[in-house]
């Protein structure tokens, strides 16, 4: 464990649990897409299945149950509780678009054609592609609430403090793992355009409209 | 590539 991958976990939570304050305090889930949430909670639950065979770590064990709960607490409040506030119209991305290329690829591309190594990979790769529908999203409406690119801002810094981790680890541990850290490159590339919007508008207190 | 070591990351 090393510093990047605690901050990058703790910025993962906190997107999380950003999210779940929005939806909680303003009694709405617009703007929010619930096709990025179910794809979060498919990408959560195809990876931490090992949860129940292999103990890590209290932390490990800790992280994976909040993770797990708070992804589908998100589903049961956009498609449950909320569902009156859910946009549907402008949450179009087609899923199987992302689905079918990702499943493809964990076939063919993994470290071991085995059902629990070919689930890691899959979440791994669906982890990437996950926040396209609501990034889509925003540019359907043209702008995003505040806490909005708040939780979007720490769930991209999340995976970037992951590129740090594996920098850090493959110098002093030799530790390479090629599947995640493509991924994961691919995964925070998406965030490069949001995160200069937020960095250039949100930061400096205006509202994130897209031109 | 790494082979499918423990998977100790989240």
């Amino acid at each position: 464990m090393n510093v990047f991958r605690i901050l990058g976990d703790l910025s993962h939570l906190l997107a999380i649990l950003i999210l779940l304050a929005k939806m909680w305090r303003s009694k709405s889930c617009a703007g929010i897409s619930g096709k990025s949430q179910v794809l979060f909670a498919l990408v959560f639950s195809t990876r931490y299945l090992d949860l129940f065979f292999v103990f890590i770590s209290l932390y490990n064990l800790v992280m994976k149950v909040i993770y797990l709960l708070c992804s589908y607490i998100t589903i049961y409040m956009i498609y449950g509780k909320l569902r009156k506030t859910y946009d549907r119209e402008n949450d179009t991305f087609r899923l199987e678009f992302l689905l079918i290329p990702v499943i493809g690829l964990s076939f063919l591309e993994n470290y071991d054609f085995i059902p629990t190594e070919l689930l890691w990979t899959f979440s791994i790769y669906l982890e990437a592609v996950a926040i396209l529908p609501q990034l889509f999203m925003i540019s359907n409406t043209g702008e995003a609430e505040t806490i909005t690119t708040h939780y979007l801002f720490f769930l991209g810094l999340y995976r970037a403090l992951y590129l740090a981790n594996w920098i850090w680890r493959y110098h002093t541990e030799k530790f390479y793992d090629q599947i995640a850290i493509i991924s994961g490159v691919v995964q925070t590339i998406f965030y490069c355009d949001f995160f200069y919007l937020y960095i250039t508008k949100v930061l400096k207190g205006k509202k994130l409209s897209l031109p | 590539g790494a082979e499918s070591k423990l998977k100790d990351e989240l």
